[in-house]
């Protein structure tokens, strides 16, 4: 009682360019046990939907929960999903607090 | 404490 709810957020990125254009830091096992967002390019796919922030933490990719993935893997499942020809959009499901839901 | 060698990695897409 009385702490703060994370809230999350689901945010669809259309493929609108070649790139996705963020960067990711943490994974698994680190001190960041979730991927955060640490960079949006200008003129990449993120920036061009402009609903992800730096700093946000990444807690689904596509409906694929994060949660235990090490840095390498989550990186894969990022880039895997956004190279798919199936979609033509990736679904990040993000939270802007800190924490493992 | 976690593994050194994953504290600062970085992936850009």
């Amino acid at each position: 009682p009385g702490l703060l709810e994370p809230t999350s957020t689901l945010v669809r990125v259309a493929k609108s360019a070649s790139t996705l254009g963020i960067a990711i830091e943490g994974g698994a096992n680190t001190r960041q046990p979730l991927p955060r967002i640490v960079t949006i390019q200008r003129g990449g796919s993120a920036h061009n939907c402009g609903q992800l922030k730096v700093g946000q933490v990444i807690l689904e990719v596509n409906g694929v929960s994060m949660r235990g993935r090490e840095h390498r893997d989550a990186a894969r499942l990022i880039a895997e999903a956004f190279k798919t020809k199936e979609r033509d959009h990736v679904d990040f499901l993000v939270t802007d607090f800190n924490v493992a839901l | 404490s976690p593994p050194k060698e994953y504290e600062d990695e970085v992936t850009f897409f």
